[in-house]
């Protein structure tokens, strides 16, 4: 089972 | 004051198809060095980064930076009105609530001008580091978009594996399941055609298909994509718009829970 990841977990917000 | 002036206005309509149905509203941030943008999908699964240098303009005059935010619907209804080969010129005055889109056609014995609205949008940026991607896929964009929809006809996510033997795009849905695998091939004739496939470590990830098919809107700007990828980061695909810049998403894979 998978998820789907979001950008935010990956990248920072600036 | 900004003042752009794109010869080949095409090129803009192209970029509006390319991303109005993964995002609606976002700012164009104009700068002496270009016009460019970032922005997410509603999810903030995906990110299209767009970037016209300013050395790609045949005249390109902005005084100071400036954040311009559009309705991407809107937008591409005014661009819509430029024919193919009308030169789009952007106007703006520094403060104001509006941006004028002029289209001239080639032989200039037509003239239009379309003022659009400008909005405030609270923009979410991010901060994307220099990678180095641990594979890099160039091929032909229109095989890319080609594979994209014929997996999604089977399945909703792909798992794009890149090793020593090539490339290869895997599905499974309730009627079956599906490989493409592309080799590395040289083409002397012709670069466009060919795949190229640099691997510093195998890699393997997942990826919704919907977002994946809906980049695929931006196969018109450009003959190659370039996917881009790393364990655990999210993939870059890359369209070059020619001479000028480049148009590039991210997706967040899918994560094993």
């Amino acid at each position: 089972k998978s998820s789907q990841g979001r950008l935010e977990s990956f990248f920072q917000l600036s | 004051m900004l003042e752009l002036r794109l010869v080949q206005g095409s090129l803009l309509k192209k970029v509006l198809d390319a991303i109005k149905d993964l995002v609606t509203d976002a700012n164009f941030d104009c700068s002496e060095s270009g016009f460019s943008l970032q922005a997410m999908d509603s999810s903030h699964v995906a990110l299209v980064a767009l970037l016209l240098r300013s050395d790609g303009f045949e005249h390109y005059r902005c005084d100071r930076n400036l954040s311009m935010g559009m309705n991407l619907t809107n937008m591409s209804k005014m661009l819509k009105c430029a024919g193919n080969d009308d030169i789009i010129t952007i106007k703006a005055d520094d403060g104001g609530d509006s941006v004028t889109f002029m289209f001239e056609s080639p032989s200039q014995d037509k003239v239009s001008d379309f003022e659009m609205k400008l909005m405030d949008i609270d923009s979410e940026h991010l901060g994307i580091p220099e990678t180095e991607y641990h594979a890099i896929v160039k091929m032909p964009s229109a095989e890319f978009a080609r594979i994209c929809r014929d997996l999604s006809t089977i399945g909703d996510t792909v798992v794009i594996s890149v090793s020593k033997d090539g490339v290869k795009f895997s599905t499974s849905g309730d009627i079956g399941s599906a490989n493409v695998v592309c080799r590395q091939n040289n083409s002397v004739d012709n670069k466009d055609n060919e795949t190229v496939i640099e691997m510093n470590e195998p890699v393997s990830l997942t990826f919704a298909l919907r977002y994946l098919n809906s980049f695929t809107k931006a196969t018109t700007l450009s003959n190659t994509v370039t996917l881009s990828m790393s364990k655990e980061l999210p993939v870059v695909v890359e369209y070059k718009i020619a001479e000028i810049g480049h148009i590039r998403f991210y997706l967040a894979p899918k994560i094993e829970d």
